[in-house]
């Protein structure tokens, strides 16, 4: 026995594809199962989404989808030869019905990368916008739409829902601006009396509050710069948006008008009587224009960066998949329209994992880091932009961002 | 990609949609 434990050759053979994409699926299906049972033990309606769906879907969550997402981003970072550019992109335009006669710049020769054309801007008059409440923030097929009545949930495909505040995020407090933000415009006035409570010019507000859940929330960013209070003003009355008594107390008192608003759980609020909720899906195809734009006169009031997974969006995967858009990558631009809530949420997708915000330069998606567990977010708030309202005015059709390759 | 709209309305909005419809920038969507 001796002998043959020291003596026997140690030969190694390269395991079968099929019997290793067993083994890692097994592996696979059994965290997941255990991941359930936690659940359930637990009894938690409020337990992070997990992946659900058919056999198809699971083979898909084993893929390291980010990994390959941030590799087709650099291949197609590259920069082609010029010699053959024109046809690459002619080419990669009639495989996806692009439509070359609406480009900014017509020169094919101009695009460095199949990424560069991909976020290619189209001449200023391709797009009217129609004199309509709402328009279409993108070029794209309405997957879905409809109001949100059973209980806050977003219907995805027939008979398949997910949660709204899920989709949004779920804040501990009100928004949460930084301790910069807290002085901002009034430094001389501002000062904090104890741990529970701080006092500004007689305005209260827990210090948790203020802060946030550390659990769920990591950061809170105030971006960009002021502008000149007359000018909030006239994108107020352009966009239609009352300016109410909470706003100018707190405008009087010298914070923002953000302190001033009462803490929620859920980044929507009760909707007024008369009101409902409404939903609308949008899907980008590849060969669709990939910047987005304002659907409607509205102030962004902040934004929720959750760094998910990067499963494809396709409406295949779509009708398989449930709490696909909860899953995915996504920044959700929250605010407020002259009907009420308001917004807009750009999710990612395998190839097109990087999201941009044009007024928010901070904002960092698809990052080789750990990422934070399901639900976990980013926040910033957009105070700084207009102080007045409170957020960043936007008119209908104005560019806000684009999905880019990885 | 997708992008997902939630927001508040009258219960008069209605969408001038079709599912599976094509839409560009700027084209009407709903209104009250």
């Amino acid at each position: 026995l001796a002998n043959a434990w020291y003596d026997t050759p140690t030969k190694w053979y390269p395991l079968h594809i099929g019997v290793g994409s067993l083994l890692l699926v097994s592996l696979h299906w059994r965290k997941r199962r255990q991941q359930a049972l936690e659940d359930a033990e637990a009894g938690d309606d409020n337990a992070p989404v997990r992946l659900k769906g058919p056999w198809q879907v699971h083979a898909l969550g084993i893929l390291p989808l980010r990994s390959a997402s941030r590799l087709w981003g650099y291949l197609n970072s590259l920069e082609l030869p010029v010699w053959f550019r024109p046809f690459g992109f002619s080419f990669y335009a009639w495989i996806f019905g692009c439509n070359l006669d609406e480009l900014d710049e017509p020169d094919l020769k101009k695009y460095k990368s199949l990424g560069d054309f991909f976020y290619r801007k189209l001449r200023p008059d391709a797009r009217p916008i129609a004199p309509s409440l709402l328009v279409s923030p993108a070029d794209g097929t309405v997957l879905h739409f409809g109001s949100i009545q059973d209980h806050r949930r977003v219907e995805q495909v027939k008979g398949m829902t997910y949660s709204l505040d899920a989709l949004l995020g779920v804040a501990s407090g009100s928004s949460t601006p930084t301790s910069e933000e807290i002085h901002f415009g009034n430094r001389d006035h501002a000062h904090v009396d104890d741990t529970e409570f701080a006092n500004v010019n007689g305005i209260e507000y827990s210090v948790d509050t203020l802060l946030g859940h550390p659990a769920q929330r990591q950061q809170s960013l105030p971006t960009s710069e002021t502008k000149d209070a007359s000018v909030e003003k006239d994108a107020a009355l352009e966009a239609g948006i009352n300016m109410t008594d909470n706003v100018n107390v707190a405008l009087d008192a010298g914070i923002r008008p953000l302190l001033h608003r009462t803490p929620s759980q859920s980044a929507v609020n009760k909707v007024k009587d008369g009101n409902e909720l409404f939903f609308a899906v949008i899907y980008l195809a590849p060969g669709d224009y990939h910047r987005f734009h304002s659907p409607a006169a509205w102030v962004v009031e902040k934004r929720r960066h959750f760094a998910g997974e990067l499963y494809s969006v396709s409406p295949y995967i779509a009708r398989r998949l449930a709490n696909l858009f909860v899953l995915n990558e996504r920044v959700a631009l929250l605010g407020r329209w002259r009907h009420g809530f308001f917004s807009m949420v750009p999710v990612g997708a395998t190839n097109v994992g990087s999201i941009v915000v044009n007024f928010d330069k901070d904002l960092r998606t698809n990052e080789r880091q750990k990422r934070p567990a399901p639900g976990v977010f980013r926040e910033a708030v957009y105070t700084r932009a207009s102080p007045l309202l409170g957020g960043q005015p936007l008119k209908p059709g104005v560019e806000v961002g684009g999905f880019k390759l990885g | 990609s997708t992008i997902v709209l939630v927001f508040e309305a009258p219960k008069t909005f209605q969408f001038s949609l079709q599912a599976g419809q094509k839409v560009r920038v700027g084209q009407a969507m709903g209104d009250v």
